[in-house]
């Protein structure tokens, strides 16, 4: 891809924040 | 998807079906949405970016799943 590293490292952070705000809201649903 | 509105489901899965390792832009969102106006398609991103369905890639503007690889 013509991602630059910067880039890749952004995609990365903010999927994991995704990811961890998912968690949090179908823990919250339990 | 469970607990999402139609218009919310029809965001999440164009999002979802983008490939690009960037993710789609609000551009591409509105010519492919035309059943929705801009604010509709703003306030369902919105929405699922707070549940972490999807996130922002590159900028503010591209975003991608967190279902997608």
């Amino acid at each position: 891809s013509g991602l630059t590293e910067e880039h890749k490292r952004r995609i990365e952070e903010n999927r994991q924040k995704a990811l961890a705000r998912r968690a949090e809201r179908l823990a919250a649903q339990q | 998807v469970r607990g999402l509105s139609p218009h919310e489901s029809q965001v999440l899965n164009l999002i979802k079906s983008c490939i690009r390792s960037e993710g789609i832009t609000l551009q591409e969102l509105k010519s492919q949405l035309h059943n929705m106006n801009v604010a509709t398609i703003k306030k369902a991103v919105e929405f699922l970016s707070s549940e972490g369905h999807i996130y922002s890639t590159i900028d503010d503007d591209h975003f991608k799943s967190t279902d997608a690889e």
